[in-house]
């Protein structure tokens, strides 16, 4: 079954993805 | 005595501060989680460009850690928190909108500005051109290669399944009634770093003025 896009979108990292602002410490 | 203890931090207040019990009010955060925030604010503020406002560089390199090329999805959502469309992100907007992706912000709240951030054009409603651009955003950033008739039928798909008066948008009642039947779709929209902002940064709150 083809995935949907907006779940495609919210799983991958370079979709968008804000954790990166928490991670630089 | 009189003696009146001054917070170093004071005098180097960010320009668009406000006063965190404000803040706290009006969205899902503490107090002492606003403080920790400012913390955060103050860092990536400072960054690139020392003015104490996050600018769209400065954001980039946060989430990226790399100043990489334009991202198509780190410019909507730095226009999304621009919420005064001057081109910096000021404190309160900076919590304002951190405050949607908290886990306990409301799903509406969450699907709304997930909406905005899709529909690329601001014409109210997800286009099917606007979907497929990003589907190929998403795969251009990722170094993912998919043909092209693949991503046309994820997006075709897609739009099989939100889209129930097909007429080729998806309009907010049906992206309401989508997000329902898909809540993995807003996945991203929840930041489990701010469930406990002051714990997972325990540094964050050395500078803390108030019990909560």
């Amino acid at each position: 079954r083809t995935c949907n896009a907006f779940q495609l979108i919210s799983s991958m990292s370079s979709g968008f993805d804000l954790s990166g602002l928490f991670e630089s410490e | 005595m009189g003696c009146v203890s001054s917070s170093p931090g004071r005098s180097r207040r960010a320009p668009g501060y406000e006063d965190p019990a404000v803040l706290a009010s009006q969205t899902s955060f503490t107090v002492n989680e606003v403080e920790a925030l400012y913390e955060l604010y103050k860092k990536l503020s400072y960054s690139i460009f020392k003015d104490g406002l996050i600018h769209k560089e400065e954001f980039q390199l946060a989430l990226f850690r790399t100043s990489k090329g334009p991202s198509l999805f780190a410019d909507r959502v730095f226009d999304l928190f621009d919420l005064k469309r001057n081109g910096v992100i000021e404190f309160g907007e900076f919590v304002r909108s951190l405050s949607i992706f908290h886990p306990k912000a409301p799903e509406s709240d969450k699907a709304a500005f997930a909406f905005k951030l899709y529909d690329l054009r601001g014409t109210g409603y997800i286009e099917k051109e606007e979907l497929r651009e990003l589907v190929v955003a998403l795969l251009d950033e990722s170094d993912l290669c998919l043909s092209d008739s693949a991503v046309e039928e994820i997006v075709d798909n897609t739009f099989s399944q939100a889209d129930s008066n097909g007429d080729d948008r998806i309009d907010p009642k049906e992206w309401e009634e989508f997000v329902k039947k898909n809540p993995a779709s807003l996945r991203n929209m929840s930041l489990p770093y701010l469930q406990d902002i002051t714990t997972a940064f325990p540094s964050f709150v050395m500078h803390s003025e108030v019990d909560d």
